[in-house]
């Protein structure tokens, strides 16, 4: 048996939201310390791992291993019908056919319940290795989002460089060329605003634009993002939860 | 030209 509540809807649904767009199908792992997923994308360049780590949970139970497949359109179009600020309850049993819903506003004593219909999902689970990456870099979300989102406007693809100092952002495409260069920066006030970068080598990585649109609308999760690059592996793409976290592995373009 | 590698030349299947 499954039963595990959310103290405030909008907080799954923005986990949602965040990777709703590049995967569609996906099976979420429920074990006794919280819900694993994890998904690839069509093309399988971006693969997607969710972790939500019991204590993210106001109240948590899960009495033995369940997997719950899900359309995440149709898990979409049912958490909408919650009101943000109600509680959500997710309840299954040992061998589900379906996920209930249990949507609660505590103060009016208003209880909405829906169920969504679970599914076969044949997925294969990629073992990802513990990964030695050349550049670590940690920045404000919603600005990582902007360059992203500003930079994509001028190419399909966009070139990370990494040097001692320095984190350069670049689009050359049809319309013209730009770039975003950012130094380490620590704000004493709002901590979440600095930037930090370790450098063990310089890097220089290009990624395709629509990639990294998906990637960013993870930004809704957390104020700040890890960012983890090799030119030997898929770059990381972390967002931070109370408990737990929202990653994206990104394959890179190379040189043809 | 930049040609897009896939995971799947980076991750092995479980």
């Amino acid at each position: 048996m499954l039963e595990a509540k959310f103290e405030e809807a909008s907080f799954f649904k923005r986990i949602i939201d965040g990777f709703k767009d590049c995967v569609q199908l996906v099976n979420f792992q429920c074990k006794d310390d919280g819900i694993i997923a994890q998904a690839v994308d069509d093309s399988r360049v971006l693969l997607v791992s969710l972790e939500i780590g019991s204590e993210s949970f106001q109240t948590y139970r899960c009495d033995h291993p369940i997997t719950l497949g899900i359309d995440l359109n149709s898990l979409s179009k049912i958490l909408r019908c919650g009101n943000n600020t109600d509680t959500l309850t997710l309840i299954a049993d040992d061998t589900p056919d379906s996920v209930l819903l249990l949507f609660e506003d505590t103060k009016r004593e208003r209880i909405a319940e829906y169920s969504l219909k679970l599914m076969d999902i044949d997925a294969d689970f990629l073992k990802i290795e513990e990964l030695a990456y050349e550049s670590t870099l940690m920045m404000p979300s919603a600005e990582f989002a902007k360059n992203v989102r500003d930079l994509s406007q001028l190419s399909d693809s966009l070139t990370f460089t990494i040097t001692k100092e320095t984190i350069k952002f670049q689009a050359d495409g049809d319309i013209g060329s730009g770039s975003v260069i950012l130094k380490p920066y620590v704000n004493m006030d709002d901590p979440d605003q600095s930037i930090k970068l370790e450098m063990e080598q310089p890097v220089d990585l290009t990624f395709g634009s629509k990639y990294l649109l998906d990637i960013v609308k993870g930004s809704a999760l957390s104020n700040k993002v890890g960012i983890r690059l090799s030119s030997e592996a898929p770059a990381l793409f972390q967002f931070d939860l109370s408990s737990g976290f929202l990653q994206f592995f990104l394959a890179p373009k190379f040189n043809d | 030209k930049m040609k897009q590698s896939s995971l799947m030349s980076f991750f092995s299947k479980q």
